[in-house]
């Protein structure tokens, strides 16, 4: 709330829809492709987006052991 | 491997829930696997507390973040049990554990396994069938702008931000995907899930890949 606030998420919503554009226009003819636009976060910037709602990181995790084809002992 | 398999369609995937403006996206995933997992052995479907896990897990930060592996390693280790959401519900902030007797009901955890499945994801598409709900750690800095269709661009690996729950995938069109349930609220991307295509490690879908099992 607040005038100040306000003005913040007015920037926010103009950024938003601006990416929106370039997020749509780079790969316009490809096959179901994801649409972007307006929504629940459009008025808040990418930087405070992060900082509320991305607060996870990976972990290093070993890589998954595929069964390795068994030999083949003898091929007629 | 079926063309196209969601674990919802078992009727063993709670409702999409809505985290607001808590970054506890680590305990939504994490929490949704247990329950998943319960409800494949034959359990009634519950939603169990996130704010437990949320509260609880020493090793992990509440609502200012946290990693779906030390959650696990924290369920494990403690073999906490998990009590049902309305006993410890939600509420959007961290606050203090709140202990329950031993023989109060709840759901603990047997095990979990976690592996790398990048270049492997007809594999990761196995484990899901074999083992339930993949909890995954993704970057989803685009995510903020998602309506719909299949997430295929803007993402990149090595940048994973946000934990979320993998329920399927869809291979019978010419893009196929996988099908992810996110803790965003049902009004989020198509009706709180995103499609992220399969193949090519999109948005690093493949590169913290975890199972529970009970």
């Amino acid at each position: 709330s607040g005038p100040r606030s306000r003005e913040r998420q007015t920037a926010a919503f103009r950024e938003s829809l601006k990416r929106h554009h370039y997020l749509n226009s780079l790969f316009p003819g490809e096959n179901y492709t994801a649409v972007y636009g307006v929504n629940q976060f459009s008025y808040l910037l990418p930087e405070e987006f992060k900082a509320i709602y991305l607060r996870s990181k990976p972990s290093k995790y070993p890589r998954y052991p595929v069964e390795a084809p068994k030999p083949t002992s003898s091929v007629p | 491997l079926p063309v196209k398999f969601d674990w919802r369609d078992k009727h063993v995937v709670t409702q999409v829930r809505n985290q607001h403006m808590c970054g506890g996206c680590w305990a939504f995933s994490v929490v949704g696997a247990v329950e998943s997992a319960y409800a494949r052995k034959g359990q009634p479907l519950e939603e169990l507390s996130v704010q437990q896990v949320i509260d609880c897990s020493y090793n992990n930060y509440g609502c200012n973040g946290g990693t779906p592996s030390s959650a696990f390693t924290w369920l494990n280790k403690t073999q906490v049990k998990l009590v049902k959401d309305s006993e410890y519900p939600f509420k959007v902030q961290n606050g203090l554990c709140r202990y329950f007797s031993d023989s109060h009901p709840g759901y603990s955890i047997k095990d979990y396994s976690a592996f790398d499945f990048s270049g492997q994801e007809d594999e990761m598409a196995k484990a899901l069938l074999n083992f339930g709900p993949l909890v995954v750690v993704v970057d989803a800095m685009s995510w903020q702008d998602y309506l719909g269709g299949i997430i295929q661009h803007h993402c990149s690996s090595g940048e994973a931000n946000h934990a979320v729950l993998i329920t399927g995938f869809d291979k019978t069109g010419s893009t196929p995907y996988w099908i992810v349930r996110n803790s965003w609220g049902s009004s989020w991307g198509v009706d709180g899930y995103a499609h992220v295509k399969m193949g090519g490690n999109i948005c690093g879908i493949a590169d913290s890949v975890s199972a529970v099992f009970v």
